[in-house]
């Protein structure tokens, strides 16, 4: 994971990405 | 010692065996248990979904290599479904945990995510084992059919905007995925970001539309996807 660029904050994760929280 | 590009690549698609030699062509137990939970039981919708996207990627790989390579389609749509299956168990797992919640039911019945997310798996099994193909059509000519992202989006008719949305969750949820797959990804949101999402027909518009909208109606609630 090192290289990778994680953008998502601390609370959000896929349920809020597709409208589903 | 730096690797060979054959070795990396090598070891990539070991990698990727490793994962996916004993994963499950069907939906496991835990994810049954997930579906079960629902409110609306979404196993129908999503077994049908992998049967019909399956005939269309195996048409669009025989039509994009020929007829003689539709096995090897079949293959690779297979490893794809495993890999489906297994990130979205380890989604959900983590969901679960984040949020408390055992109930996904808008999420499981929501096509896109299906979609996005067997696309993405999808690509990851296309890439590691290449995705150019040399092809003669006579034998005086030869030509290279690219099936490289973002071919895939084309064939399973998902809007690049939406599957940007999984590609983070995608690499959070399987940490078995090599360096390279993750570059590989992570090249694919750049051009997302940089290009494809800005095509006319991408739903980023609607959602920039209404943003705006919002924006002009100060009583309005703030959105709560920024």
């Amino acid at each position: 994971f090192q290289d990778y660029h994680f953008g998502l904050d601390e609370g959000e994760g896929i349920s809020e990405l597709f409208d589903c929280d | 010692p730096p690797q060979t590009p054959v070795r990396t690549a090598m070891n990539t698609i070991q990698q990727l065996q490793m994962i996916l030699n004993t994963a499950d062509d069907k939906p496991s137990n835990t994810l049954e248990a997930y579906f079960h939970n629902c409110t609306v039981n979404p196993t129908n919708g999503i077994t049908n979904r992998v049967e019909y996207l399956g005939q269309r990627f195996r048409e669009n790989f025989a039509q994009a290599v020929g007829e003689g390579w539709v096995e090897i389609g079949s293959q690779r749509y297979k490893l794809g479904v495993r890999l489906y299956y297994r990130v979205m168990e380890s989604m959900l797992k983590s969901e679960e945990e984040r949020l408390s919640v055992h109930n996904f039911s808008k999420l499981l019945n929501d096509a896109t995510f299906h979609g996005s997310l067997l696309a993405c798996a999808v690509e990851v099994v296309m890439t590691t084992y290449g995705t150019t193909w040399s092809i003669t059509l006579t034998s005086d000519i030869q030509t290279e059919t690219d099936l490289s992202f973002p071919w895939i989006l084309r064939v399973f008719d998902i809007k690049a905007y939406e599957f940007y949305k999984v590609i983070e969750s995608f690499i959070k949820a399987e940490p078995n995925l090599t360096r390279e797959m993750i570059k590989h990804m992570e090249r694919c949101e750049h051009r997302i970001m940089e290009c494809i999402a800005w095509q006319t027909d991408s739903p980023l518009f609607d959602i920039l539309r209404q943003q705006r909208e919002q924006e002009d109606q100060p009583d309005q609630p703030e959105p709560t996807s920024t």
